[in-house]
């Protein structure tokens, strides 16, 4: 399974529609200090189920929702991802599995599995028969490996650990 | 327990020594318990032997030393637990210009089995890729572009 | 002690500014007193209105944004106090390519009144400098050797 | 005034004597990752006096003390560092003032001023006179940028306190 593409609309910098089309094997995503790219990342994380806004670089959810437009903001931010999913690898009998994430101000967050309105809950579970899970290893944000070469021995251990 | 921990802590340690090896070409690294005979009361060091240098710590190592190091050891670390896709934001900071060409190489070599996203502002690292995308503000709002591969250079650099 | 504080902080905001908007040719910056009438009390707060965007505090910006940022604060703070020399590690980092070449005209620039010593991995910046030392092991020792100018870009990649 | 050239003996990676010659302008430092050239601004801030081992990345003063050697170590670290001082901004009737210090293992640190052995204090106080502080905000080590990018804003106002 791998992620196709990526549809974001009101995600930060993101105020109008785009999308991200991503290849099966090493794709860079490069530009300008301030462009959005790690806004990209951010917004992975955020149709993955990222609870906490801290993680998403924001005070709060309504962080997240672009403030570009100052005379007409968005009132929601929402974040696609479309997984090929040809090998089965997330147990939903379609080749194409997109995952989507939804939230209006002052709302609550909406959760989508190829249209359906589903829960958090098993948009994560359905995610993690997939070895995808929303903490993982497999994401690492800007400063990320600054922070990690400095960790004490003792944390180095337990990151061991949670491994086993 | 422990010896779960040591199973695994075996298989990490060998992946991480032949991903350090490779892309350090000769280097070595190892995984060292600091208290071997109580695993969880003592810590978890990291000695690295770069190629024409005696053995170090972690701890002791230069600034892009520790991102190369942390490097291997997070890709050992995907060895044991593998996942579809992995998605990296400017790991390559702090590489000079052999280390980051050798690193672009070591995720292209492992891209083969796993989807790589990979932020970078490093010329050598876009080379690389099997497709580049370059983000940019117009109107105040990010724009995505998909860009050709040789000519990505000189686009990225409008 | 209100008094003297805010008069080096008005020389130091308009530095800040003068230094933002060369660097990022039309941006525009300046330090913001949380509680301007209790000085003390409040902390103080950095609004950056780079072009094409609009402003927000270094708390909201990108990784590249806020070194930049940080780069024009200590530049403004060498201002008020000037040194005769400045040595920054790998301050340039996380710039992107114009960012790394702008900071490298203007420390070309100030380097007229006071001396630069800068390590950098960047040939944008190696490019500007009036003198280049390369440093390299051998022999497990570390050896200095001057660089000539041109050629120093391929002179580095050996 | 200005750094005219470095000196280093058995500092760190410098375990081989070796000379910097810096130009009054702008010089740039470059080379591979761990080749010395953190090292050397941590051999300019030893000569300047700074006290911490941690600031200069070690554990202690004779950690400084190069090991690459293992089978016959140096068994003290010098630096050097010599200013043009045509402006007379040091206050010594030298068109060339050499600042130096010296720690031989198990003993004390030595300074010198133009080879004339001098205390701590006297060296301090000469560069003071000048401007020049072991502390100060003129030399900036490797990730200080992301760690000042990040302080509070509470922080921030003491830096410019400081500045008063
Ligand atoms: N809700 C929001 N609305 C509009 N813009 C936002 C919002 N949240 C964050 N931003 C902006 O997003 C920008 C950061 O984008 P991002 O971190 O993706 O940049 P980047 O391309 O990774 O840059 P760098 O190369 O410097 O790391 C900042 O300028 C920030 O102000
Ligand atoms: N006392 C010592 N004896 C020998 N080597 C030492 C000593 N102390 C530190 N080192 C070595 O110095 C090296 C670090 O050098 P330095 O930090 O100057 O590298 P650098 O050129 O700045 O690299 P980078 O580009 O990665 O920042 C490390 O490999 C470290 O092991
Ligand atoms: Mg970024
Ligand atoms: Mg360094």
């Amino acid at each position: 399974v791998y992620i196709k593409r990526i549809d974001l609309r009101g995600f930060k910098t993101f105020g109008r529609k785009a999308s991200v089309r991503l290849n099966q094997g090493l794709t860079v995503i490069t530009g300008p200090n301030g462009s959005g790219k790690s806004n990209i990342l951010d917004s992975l994380r955020f149709a993955l189920g990222e609870l906490s806004p801290k993680e998403l670089r924001g005070g709060s959810i309504s962080d997240l929702i672009s403030k570009t437009n100052v005379a007409n903001p968005p009132r929601s931010v929402y974040v696609a991802v479309q997984f090929d999913n040809s090998d089965r690898r997330l147990p939903i009998d379609s080749s194409s599995v997109t995952i989507s994430r939804e939230f209006h101000k002052g709302g609550e967050g909406i959760y989508r599995i190829n249209s359906r309105r589903s829960s958090r809950k098993q948009l994560t579970e359905l995610l993690s028969s997939a070895d995808i899970n929303v903490g993982g290893y497999n994401i690492v944000p800007q400063h990320a490996i600054t922070r990690l070469a400095e960790v004490t021995s003792e944390e180095r251990r337990k990151i061991v650990e949670d491994l086993v | 327990k422990r010896e779960t921990f040591m199973d695994v802590f075996e298989r990490l340690n060998s992946n991480f020594n032949e991903i350090f090896s490779e892309i350090t070409v000769g280097g070595k690294g190892r995984l060292v318990l600091e208290n071997p005979e109580n695993i969880f009361s003592g810590g978890l060091d990291m000695n690295l032997a770069f190629p024409g240098k005696t053995e170090l710590s972690i701890r002791s190592a230069s600034g892009g030393e520790k991102s190369v190091s942390t490097v291997c050891f997070l890709l050992a670390l995907q060895g044991i637990h593998p996942m579809p896709f992995y998605v990296f934001d400017e790991i390559d900071a702090h590489l000079d210009m052999i280390n980051s060409q050798r690193l672009a190489d070591l995720l292209k070599e492992r891209s083969k089995d796993s989807q790589f996203i990979v932020i970078s502002l490093k010329d050598t690292t876009i080379s690389k890729a099997d497709g580049v995308f370059g983000i940019f503000i117009q109107g105040g709002f990010s724009q995505v572009i998909s860009l050709p591969k040789p000519e990505v250079k000189s686009n990225v650099r409008n």
